[in-house]
């Protein structure tokens, strides 16, 4: 079985905006 | 055939072959005649010049065939006759011709460090201890150990009037060493430079001493200094570069003008002088194509049997390590490319939510995944789970 990519627009950053700019 | 390769193209000891180092090469004398012009010689006329670079010049130029002193009438009666032979040669021997009666005292001195130091070679006379304070040479030679400057008979004069020395520098090396294997040896042939000192004209008998009057002059033909460029068995000729200064054609991964050290990047093992049994060439450190440049260490060369001392400096292309064949941090081995490729090692690529950290493993790529992450760089959700929206736990169960 072939897992989708995380899909990066999915992520809710509001409490890890610094997390955000890292990736 | 290459004389410093075998057929199948392995390094072998060569010497350049037996030349006369002075051949062409400048005499400074300390004292020639025609200066000012008396009747038989005149410096400014090349008729009646005798010039020093008759010496040397092998009966090439025209005129007159001897060299020539001032006419000397004050003790000391010392001309000396030096010869730069413009870099380091291995003697064989050192010969003068003399165009009249050999002077009766002659000491003969070399330059290792072209002309700053000097150190006598041999010594020649009837009279030994009067003229040089020294015995005369054993009969066979120096006792030993090592080489030395003996004193040995006067130069020999030939019918018609000239005369000869000839010194072979076996004469002050005991029988049984070998160029080879003696340091000391190596040393006692090795010259830059030769230096002839004629310290007493021939005189009738060996009646002449300081306090004779008269007029006494040296006069010569050739200097010969018979000897082979010195490139320590890694090369068979020696050539001038563009400036005119003599230098070996190195081979054996050696480099200067006497192959004496390895090229910078041939440090794998300390360099040595190569004997008839082995070439002892410099090899090449082993750095798989990813570096320039290395440096020897003793400490490994010994840790590793006296095989290998070579450690690689600044790896590239991401590569590290003393042979520069494993991958730097952050990058692993692409098992489908040889380790000398220059893509040999491909980066982790981590992914910047899913991956735990930014290096992999260097043998496999694999990147450290968070819990329920998957895949080699962590990029997706193992099966099984599900995307959240928490960029910390990116992947949770699925319900």
């Amino acid at each position: 079985e072939v897992m989708p990519t995380l899909d990066m627009a999915l992520f809710d950053w509001t409490d890890y905006e610094d997390l955000k700019l890292a990736a | 055939p290459d004389p410093c390769h075998d057929e199948g193209g392995a390094p072998r000891s060569c010497v350049p072959g037996l030349v006369n180092a002075a051949l062409g090469r400048e005499v400074r004398a300390s004292s020639t005649c025609g200066r000012p012009a008396s009747r038989t010689c005149d410096a400014s006329d090349p008729r009646r010049a005798h010039p020093a670079a008759l010496l040397t010049s092998a009966g090439a130029a025209p005129g007159p065939l001897c060299w020539r002193s001032e006419a000397l009438t004050q003790s000391p009666l010392n001309v000396t006759l030096t010869v730069p032979l413009g870099k380091a040669f291995e003697l064989v021997f050192v010969s003068v011709r003399f165009c009249s009666a050999p002077p009766a005292a002659v000491a003969l001195l070399k330059s290792q460090d072209h002309g700053r130091s000097w150190a006598p070679l041999g010594f020649f006379s009837a009279r030994c201890g009067h003229d040089f304070g020294r015995p005369p040479a054993p009969a066979h030679g120096p006792p030993g150990p090592g080489p030395e400057a003996l004193c040995f008979p006067a130069p020999q004069a030939l019918p018609g009037g000239g005369g000869l020395l000839a010194f072979s520098v076996q004469d002050g090396s005991p029988p049984g060493l070998d160029l080879d294997s003696s340091p000391v040896l190596q040393d006692w042939v090795t010259a830059t430079d030769i230096q002839v000192v004629l310290t007493r004209p021939a005189t009738t008998g060996d009646t002449w001493d300081s306090t004779a009057t008269g007029t006494y002059s040296y006069s010569a033909a050739e200097l010969q200094v018979g000897g082979r460029c010195k490139c320590n068995g890694h090369a068979a000729r020696c050539r001038p570069d563009p400036q005119g200064h003599l230098l070996c054609d190195c081979q054996h991964g050696t480099e200067g003008p006497d192959c004496s050290r390895c090229k910078p990047f041939y440090c794998d093992r300390p360099w040595q002088r190569a004997t008839a049994r082995e070439a002892h060439a410099c090899l090449a450190c082993s750095c798989n194509g990813h570096a320039r440049r290395c440096r020897f260490n003793m400490e490994l060369f010994r840790l590793s049997g006296r095989r290998s001392g070579g450690v690689c400096l600044n790896c590239r292309h991401n590569t590290a390590g003393r042979h520069c064949h494993y991958c730097r941090e952050g990058f692993y081995r692409d098992p489908g490319r040889p380790l000398s490729d220059r893509r040999a090692c491909r980066a982790c690529d981590c992914h910047p939510v899913g991956a735990a950290g930014k290096t992999c493993n260097q043998t496999t790529g694999q990147c450290p995944c968070k819990d329920g992450v998957a895949g080699l760089t962590c990029d997706r959700c193992a099966p099984g789970f599900q995307q959240s929206r928490s960029p910390v736990a990116p992947c949770v169960k699925t319900p």
